[in-house]
């Protein structure tokens, strides 16, 4: 599945990825 | 944990060594958002245990534009509430080997 990757100036990353598909179940 | 409507999990097994942790944060409940949040999926990340401080780290999410600047609490109590339990199980393991 596709990522996106946003990195912060003071370095620290956030990758954004789907949300666990057990969680989506439960929804 | 106070349900603030974001989820805070980790994103890898807890070693119980390493101080640097990998979360994954996503909003369960977007009507406890003050503001717009960027519906993109879950935001992983990693956190020191000992140096990183959970409202910075919102903040940064913030700036980085996935929440809004009100929201900026709350996302930081989700993750101080995650990082609590993780450092009480940790301590409750070191005192069971005890």
């Amino acid at each position: 599945s596709a990522t996106a990757q946003v990195v912060h100036s003071a370095g620290r990353r956030f990758i954004v990825c789907p949300v666990p598909e057990a969680r989506l179940k439960e929804q | 944990a106070e349900d603030t409507g974001v989820r805070v999990e980790l994103a890898e097994e807890d070693d119980g060594k390493k101080d640097c942790i990998a979360l994954k944060l996503w909003v369960e409940d977007h009507k406890k958002l003050k503001g717009k949040y960027k519906e993109s999926g879950a935001i992983e990340f990693t956190f020191d245990l000992e140096k990183d401080v959970p409202e910075v780290v919102a903040q940064e999410m913030v700036e980085s534009g996935f929440f809004h600047d009100s929201d900026a609490k709350t996302v930081g109590k989700s993750i101080r509430d995650r990082v609590a339990l993780i450092k009480w199980r940790r301590e409750r393991t070191v005192s069971a080997a005890v």
